[in-house]
Parts: C-alpha cells; sequence; structure tokens
C-alpha cells in the first residue's frame, strides 16, 4: 500500500553522478596488485570456450593433478598468489625441495652418496628456470640451510 | 584547501615523488628494500619534507594530486588502452602507497601506535578531502573514481601486510579506514559509490573487520557501513522499477550479504533490526535474506515436519542478541514514559491517541508513518510482553500473549490504523519471524492471534499479503516466517480456506495450494 | 519476484568461507587462485 514515491531532488542528483560513474565501472584487478607477469585481462572467447573457471580449481586436488612443468610455471609466474602456494605444495608432494639460495626446485635422482646435518651430495634433477628445462647434475651439494 | 607554493616546495616535493617512484619499481624489489627507504627518508628530512605538520601535508597533498592527475592524463590518452591507463596509474599508485605504508611503520618508536595511527588518518583525511574537492568541483559528472580506490584499497592491503608492528595496530588501522568510508559514503560521493562497495567488501577488508578482530569489536563498524548503503539506495529501491546503475549495485549488495550470510550470519543476525530499519519496505528479497540467517551451531527443524511443536523446540526460549540500540528511537521521553505507564497499569485509554500522534509524521501518502519508531515500539512491547508472559511461567500461546496491555496496543494499531500504518505494523512484526528463538516465538503467536481474533476480514486479508509477500519472492526465507504461514493455513482454528481472499484469483489459489501441499 | 540468487557466481553450497575468494560485488565469479595474494614464504618472491 506505500505506492510510489517521487525521488526528491538530492537523490536525483546523486543519481546523475551514480549514472556517470557507471560507465566507469571498478574491474576485480583494480583491487589487486599488478603482476609481475600475468596482469589479469578479460579477454572475449569464443563463446564455446569454456567461459567460467573449472570447478574445484582452487583446491590442492586439482592442482596434484596438474604436469610438474605446469606447476613450475604458475609457481614462477604467478608469485606472491594462492596459486604459487598450492603448486609448491603439490611440488613437495611429489619430492620436489626449494632451494632458497638458487631459487629452484631439485629432486634427488638416486640415493645421495653422503648424507650428514650438514648437506647431502649426490645426483640430482633440478629445474631451470632460465632456461626452462629440467636437468641431471651430478656430484651437488644441497645444504640444509637452502632447504626452505 | 589548495596549496600555496612558498619555497618552490611543490617543486621539490615532485623532484622528491618521482625519485620515489623510480627507486620503488628499481630497488625495493631488491632483498633490502628498507635500506632504500631509510636513504629516502634521509633526503625528505634535508627538504624540510618531515619538519613539522604543515609540510607533510603539503607534500601527502601534492603527492596525492599528482596521482589522481596522472589517473586523469592516463585515461585521457586515446593511444593506449583503458587496461594499460590503469596499469601506468598504478605504477604510480601502488608506489605512493608503499610510501606512505612504509612511513606509517616506521614513523614512532615500535610500540608507539598513536604516531602510526596519526599520520594513517592524516593521510586517509588528505585523501579523502581530494576526492570530494574533485568530485563536487573539478570533475563533477566526468569524475574518475579508479585512482581513489587504488590509493585506498592498497594501503589497506600493504597496511594489512604479516608483519609484527603492523599487528599490533590492525584495529586502528581496520577503524580509520571505516571512518574513511564512512565519510566517503554514497550519499556523501555518489560519483565513487561502486568504488566504495568494492572496497568495503574487499575479501581482506571482509576477514579483518569480521574475522580476524578479537571479540568481533568490527562489527559495528561494519554495521555502519552497511547502514551508510541502505540508507543511499532506499530510494531508489522504494519503487518496483530499477534504473540500470541502480540494478549494478543493488546485484553488488546482494552479492555482499550473500557472504556474509554463508560466512558471518551471526553479524546479520545482531544486527538484523538496524538494518531492517532502513531497508525500504518494498525489498522483499533483501530482507529476507537479512532474516534468514541463523546461527551456524544450530539447526533448524524442517518447516514442513508434520505436527511440528514449535514450542517444544529447545532454543526456542532464547532471546535473540539484538546489537542496535533499539529503545532509543522510542522517542519522546515523554511517549516512552507514558508507553511505559500504559504496559504497567493498562491505563489511561487516551495513550491510544498520544499513541497515533507520534506514529504519524505526515499526511504525504506513502510516507505518513515513522518507520523506525513503528519498528521500535513494536519489538520493544514484544520484548516487554515475553518478560511478562514468564513473569508467570508460562509460554507465549494465542492463550498467553492475550487480554495484556500489550496485546492492547498490537490490536489498537491494527484496528485504528489505515491500510499504509497496518502494513508497517505488520511488517515491523513479520521482521521479527526469524530463527527458533523467543522473539520468533512471540510474535508467531500474535501474528496468528490477530488474525484469529479479529472480525474484519480486511486485517486478515492484510495479515495473510504481508506474509505472502515475502513467500513469493525467491528464496531464501526465514524460518518463523514459513511456520507462520504453515501454521495458519494448516490450522482449521483460522478457517483460512474459508475466505473469500483466498480464492481471489486462480493462481493466488493455486499458490495456497502448492504450499499447503508442500506442508502436508 | 526477486533475484535467482544462487546466480550470482556464488558457490552458496560451498563449506568453505566465500570470502577469502570473494571477487567483489561486481564480479560473477569467484577470484581464482592466482588472483588471491598469498603471504607465500619471502623466498618464493622472485621477481
Amino acid at each position: 500500500p506505500l505506492g510510489q514515491l517521487t525521488l526528491q531532488k538530492e537523490h536525483q542528483i546523486q543519481f546523475q553522478l551514480m549514472e556517470a560513474t557507471f560507465y566507469h565501472m571498478p574491474q576485480p584487478c583494480d583491487s589487486e596488485r599488478l603482476r609481475n607477469y600475468l596482469q589479469r585481462q578479460p579477454v572475449q572467447t569464443p563463446p564455446h570456450y569454456p567461459q567460467q573457471q573449472l570447478p574445484h580449481s582452487d583446491t590442492f586436488e586439482f592442482f596434484q593433478r596438474l604436469s610438474t612443468e605446469t606447476l613450475f610455471f604458475i609457481f614462477y609466474y604467478m608469485e606472491g598468489t594462492k596459486a604459487q602456494y598450492l603448486a609448491a605444495k603439490a611440488l613437495k608432494k611429489q619430492s620436489w625441495r626449494f632451494h632458497t639460495k638458487y631459487m629452484m626446485w631439485f629432486q634427488r635422482h638416486e640415493e645421495p652418496k653422503i648424507i650428514n646435518e650438514e648437506y647431502e651430495q649426490g645426483t640430482y634433477i633440478y629445474f631451470d628456470y632460465e632456461k626452462w628445462g629440467q636437468r641431471k647434475k651430478e656430484g651437488f651439494t644441497f645444504e640444509y640451510k637452502y632447504l626452505e | 584547501t589548495d596549496v600555496v607554493d612558498t619555497d618552490g616546495f611543490a617543486e621539490k616535493t615532485e623532484h622528491l615523488f618521482r625519485h620515489w617512484v623510480y627507486t620503488y619499481h628499481n630497488e625495493m624489489n631488491g632483498r633490502d628494500p628498507v635500506k632504500y627507504f631509510g636513504s629516502f627518508v634521509n633526503r625528505m628530512n634535508f627538504l624540510g619534507v618531515l619538519k613539522g605538520d604543515e609540510q607533510l601535508t603539503k607534500f601527502f597533498t601534492i603527492a596525492t594530486k599528482m596521482c589522481i592527475e596522472a589517473s586523469y592524463r592516463n585515461l585521457a590518452d586515446t593511444t593506449i588502452t583503458q587496461a594499460i591507463a590503469k596499469t601506468k596509474t598504478y605504477h604510480w599508485i601502488d608506489a605512493y602507497v608503499r610510501l606512505i605504508a612504509l612511513l606509517v611503520r616506521h614513523s614512532g618508536d615500535g610500540s608507539n601506535s598513536n604516531t602510526k595511527l596519526n599520520l594513517l588518518n592524516k593521510v586517509l583525511g588528505i585523501v579523502v578531502g581530494i576526492l570530494l574537492q574533485d568530485q563536487e568541483q573539478l570533475h563533477g559528472a566526468n569524475f574518475q573514481q579508479f585512482g581513489y580506490q587504488r590509493i585506498f584499497i592498497m594501503l589497506f592491503l600493504e597496511l594489512s601486510a604479516h608483519d609484527a608492528i603492523l599487528e599490533n595496530i590492525s584495529v586502528g588501522v581496520v577503524t580509520a579506514f571505516c571512518h574513511t568510508y564512512h565519510m566517503l559514503r554514497p550519499a556523501n560521493a555518489p560519483g565513487f559509490c561502486y568504488a566504495w562497495l568494492e572496497l568495503i567488501s574487499n575479501r581482506v577488508f571482509l576477514g579483518r573487520i569480521l574475522a580476524m578482530i578479537p571479540q568481533q569489536k568490527g562489527w559495528f563498524m561494519y554495521s555502519q557501513l552497511l547502514i551508510d548503503l541502505f540508507k543511499y539506495l532506499a530510494p531508489f529501491l522504494r519503487n518496483a522499477e530499477l534504473a540500470k546503475p541502480v540494478t549494478v549495485l543493488y546485484k553488488g549488495t546482494l552479492r555482499v550479504l550473500l557472504v556474509l550470510l554463508h560466512d558471518f550470519p551471526e553479524f546479520l543476525c545482531d544486527y538484523h533490526f538496524g538494518f531492517c530499519d532502513v531497508i525500504p519496505p518494498n525489498c522483499i528479497q533483501m530482507r529476507n535474506l537479512i532474516l534468514s540467517a541463523y546461527p551456524r551451531n544450530m539447526r533448524l527443524p524442517d518447516p514442513f515436519t508434520p505436527n511440528l511443536k514449535v514450542s517444544t523446540l529447545a532454543d526456542i526460549t532464547t532471546p535473540p542478541r539484538i546489537c542496535t540500540n533499539y529503545t532509543a528511537a522510542i522517542q519522546p521521553a515523554s511517549f516512552k514514559k507514558d508507553l511505559d505507564s500504559y504496559l504497567k497499569q493498562r491505563a489511561p485509554v487516551t495513550f491510544f491517541a498520544e499513541l497515533k500522534r507520534n506514529l504519524q509524521i505526515s499526511n504525504e501518502p506513502g510516507s505518513r508513518y515513522n518507520i523506525p519508531l513503528m519498528n521500535a515500539l513494536v519489538l520493544y512491547v514484544g520484548t516487554q510482553a515475553i518478560a511478562h508472559i514468564r513473569l508467570k511461567n508460562q509460554v507465549p500461546s494465542k492463550q498467553t500473549v492475550a487480554s495484556s496491555a500489550h496485546m492492547d496496543i498490537f490490536q489498537n494499531l491494527a484496528v485504528d490504523s489505515d491500510n499504509e500504518g497496518r502494513y508497517l505494523f505488520l511488517n515491523a512484526i513479520a521482521n521479527q519471524l526469524r530463527y527458533p528463538n523467543s522473539h520468533t516465538h512471540y510474535f508467531s503467536c500474535t501474528l496468528l492471534y490477530l488474525f484469529h481474533e479479529t472480525n474484519s476480514e480486511a486485517i486478515q486479508e492484510q495479515i495473510t499479503r504481508v506474509l505472502l509477500e515475502r513467500l513469493i519472492v525467491n528464496r531464501p526465507h526465514p524460518w518463523g516466517l514459513l511456520i507462520t504461514f504453515i501454521e495458519l493455513i494448516k490450522n482449521p482454528e483460522y478457517e483460512f480456506w474459508k475466505h473469500d481472499f483466498v480464492h481471489c484469483a486462480p493462481e493466488i489459489e493455486k499458490l495456497f495450494e502448492s504450499v499447503a501441499r508442500s506442508c502436508m | 519476484m526477486g533475484q535467482d540468487l544462487t546466480a550470482l557466481g556464488l558457490n552458496l553450497n560451498s563449506s568453505e568461507n566465500l570470502y577469502p575468494s570473494f571477487g567483489g560485488p561486481f564480479a560473477d565469479a569467484p577470484a581464482r587462485p592466482q588472483d588471491i595474494d598469498y603471504n607465500v614464504p619471502p623466498e618464493y618472491v622472485i621477481n
């Protein structure tokens, strides 16, 4: 029974300012840090491409199913985000270990020849983020103080 | 106020600020950012920026204006896309914000929060002043919100970083931002309203103010921000047709409320009363959303359970927490005194004339009544009635709510009001039909009692309308609303199906039957 | 009739809190893991 109510003058003025700013709506990326490599840039893709993110794609289980290469990509190109955190967690699950001095991931290739409190030494596989590939390194010393 | 450049201060500031932006993007990402910050502060000091309050104010005013001018300049640059214009602008603003955050963090000694928070409030106040001046005088309808939004959100994120000193001032930081956002509420800065909603619903801000501040100290502040939003939206939502800019802001509000309903239902439970006071009565679904909240540790019995005995439910005698001082709305004090006296002595009858005089504030159809007073009065009388019933060791029921000073007032409001007044009165009751608690129970009995006792079919129809309009909108529906309506249509005592208005139109009849079927 | 609140891009049946990945009032999908700032060990921030 309240019926219509005409807008008062002050509300009409408010509406004009609101309407003007309506054409410059905030985007989610306006509230997010600038990403060094992969800034959020919505691009119109053909409608038959999946337009929504895959279900559960923000879960650890999803990241565990990603290939090692993909996990390295996420780790190095999405730094400071939850994706990097989940990728690191998944890599560790695959017994990769992060070296905080070389900032690279290492994985034992075989049982180390020497193991003591400070370090282990032997043959390792590591991921070289500059040459973007996995390499084998013999006689490498992994000092535990650099184990993240 | 505009900065008067006396001794080349502006030029020095501009040079200093450019140097900082360069430092930030080229040195600060290294291993020892604080080292660079330390040498920059020495530069500021050398140039007299830290000499006193006035110089510091000038510095921040000029630096903020440089960032905002960059935002307009970049956006006006037709050779680049909007995305690149924003990225270029943020290149400046993110550096500026980092400087502010470092100055806040390192000012005063580690334990002295006041120095830090005073500096933060100063800077926030300067940005607010520039924004309001920009919107009102400089750019008007061409006002651009994104530069200001960036300053606020990135400063909040910087000051929310995991850092022992910042953790120490986190409540002060959240409080400072709440004051700032209240000063920039949409009614004050309509051109900033979308950015404002982004800011108050930012995931980090929500986490801080609603989850991380101990003892829910942030809840009241946040409720005030939502009330600012509802007050702004109210005139635009009061009519059925929404203009596109309003629809977008309204849907954005619904998203925020859904997150609150899902993650912080107790917050909506505690502040529902203040929210319903400012949400227009015709804004049914948004109000239902708020009234549907219930404590997470509570299990709601299925309202359609056959022979559900509401009075035997465990929580039904527990009074709900209401964090709004609703009795303060019962003004003037003389009226409150007369109300209390009537409740005590059930006299004098002249009180009802005073009641009507206080509730009616204009003759303008559609806004004749003081809605906050109506809501407060109904809730106050109801809580007094519950206490009165409990004093007699009874529980609310059709019998125990009857013939009392409290019910006199409700029946007077039902019988003696016009359509509009009665609609608002019945809404005030229906707003209490929420999750199982003593208010839901009492007001459910009261509404059913009013339906049963009245000899006016118009009143019965209006009670049905008030319930129905809340039920036919999309979900969610408050539990108390459902159990009241189910009781009304199921219990033969109310002779619901005999009323003509139930059969007034085929689709209405079908709707009642579909609800009845789901009950059976 | 109001809006269909299940169609606003929020996973209302989620057992987790929604706010940590809330994309904002005008976003019709939650923020993705790569959009959400996270307190990763400083060594991970390699630039």
